[in-house]
């Protein structure tokens, strides 16, 4: 779950 | 969300107020070199994923390439300052005495022992993180040690500070409406906003109340 959202920020 | 874009728009002014007075002025006077190197390794371990060519938006990958080539060219400003301006050079170099290593070390130890998955392209990701937390230390012992700093140094890190600030509403509305809570991300952004906390008290008291910035 947490890998998936893990580069979308900046 | 609000708060993400503010927060990157505060991140992006923090580079371009620092780019356009060193540019203008040829004066890095109050500035860590080492702060800045470390800002260059930050943003290249992590948007490494650039390379994957699995983008995400127009928006993100935008933003990873101008935060990777404006840290660059931070550096060979201040690099162009040694031979224009080379006594406020000497003066900065010997001010900015923090040693690195003490930072860098750590956050591989870290990276290794935080991370999703123990690849390449995450524990760089990660080492960006927790370097990040802490890559402003060499420019706070400086401000600290002189106890003096230009207006451009507080600007600069009055930007950084708010873009970390506004990290945390984004990170709480995100949770609550797309059920994201990425631990990595929150826990060294905090310790990021923690460094900041003394810095933005100061700020407040000095700058908004209209005395001169000095650090005790």
């Amino acid at each position: 779950q947490e890998e998936k959202f893990a580069h979308d920020e900046l | 969300n609000i708060f993400r874009i503010l927060g990157d728009l505060s991140h992006l002014a923090s580079i371009v107020i620092l780019l356009r007075t060193v540019q203008k002025t040829r004066q890095v006077d109050g500035i860590s070199l080492k702060t800045q190197l470390l800002y260059v390794l930050v943003f290249c371990t992590r948007y490494l994923d650039l390379l994957t060519f699995r983008w995400k938006s127009v928006y993100n990958t935008l933003m990873k390439m101008v935060f990777i080539g404006a840290s660059v060219r931070v550096i060979q400003l201040i690099q162009e300052c040694k031979t224009r301006n080379a006594v406020a050079y000497k003066d900065m170099m010997a001010r900015d005495t923090f040693q690195i290593k003490y930072l860098v070390g750590p956050c591989a130890i870290l990276a290794l022992v935080f991370n999703y998955k123990f690849t390449v392209l995450e524990l760089c990701w990660s080492f960006s993180l927790w370097l990040e937390s802490v890559a402003i230390l060499p420019q706070l012992f400086m401000l600290s040690r002189s106890g003096k700093a230009g207006t451009l140094t507080t600007h600069y890190i009055f930007a950084l500070g708010l873009y970390r600030a506004l990290y945390i509403p984004n990170w709480i509305w995100r949770y609550y409406t797309e059920g994201r809570l990425e631990k990595l991300s929150v826990f060294t952004g905090l310790l990021q906003t923690a460094l900041y906390s003394d810095f933005f008290y100061i700020y407040y008291k000095k700058v908004i109340k209209g005395a001169g910035f000095e650090l005790p």
